[in-house]
């Protein structure tokens, strides 16, 4: 069975129980010390960045299935993740927003999202293959 | 007397969701 998990929540939330730094204009600190906004990330800032970290490694996580969950305004995202194709499902409300190769910022309801977060959001569909990381074990 | 406010910087990272257990190289 696939494994369960949530990505980040924060206390300190603007709205709907979103983390704060997904509000556009947001601002996001590359692993080299480069300050861009939210809405401007590109793919490879990513990538860079977790090159630089050398804790941490980017996965490539294809979205297998979007199904409806039992809570308000949620779904359950099943993602094959890695080379090895792990199955991980994540529980999350319908406007939280992924990273997609190439694409950029996309939400399974990229209105809700742009309404609470003023964030552009493509529609997330199964297919998509959104960016994920890992965290390297210590030798 | 009205301090300014700072701005977040949050680092790259909490926008990307951990979905793989931890791996080794």
């Amino acid at each position: 069975p696939p494994t369960s998990t949530s990505p980040h929540s924060s206390p300190s939330s603007p709205s709907a129980g979103l983390p704060p730094f997904f509000m556009k204009g947001s601002i996001i600190q590359l692993a080299d010390g480069e300050l861009k906004r939210v809405e401007d990330l590109r793919t490879e800032d990513f990538v860079q960045s977790a090159e630089v970290s050398g804790e941490l490694k980017i996965d490539s996580s294809t979205v297998e299935r979007i199904e409806c969950s039992r809570t308000p305004n949620a779904v359950i995202i099943q993602f094959s993740v890695g080379e090895n194709k792990a199955q991980v499902c994540v529980e999350v409300l319908v406007e939280y927003p992924f990273f997609v190769f190439g694409q950029g910022w996309s939400s399974c309801c990229p209105d809700r999202t742009t309404q609470l977060l003023a964030l552009s959001c493509a529609k997330l569909s199964v297919g998509d293959v959104c960016i994920s990381l890992t965290l390297k074990s210590l030798k | 007397n009205v301090e300014p406010r700072s701005v977040p910087v949050f680092p790259w990272h909490s926008l990307v969701p951990f979905l793989a257990p931890t791996q080794s190289d």
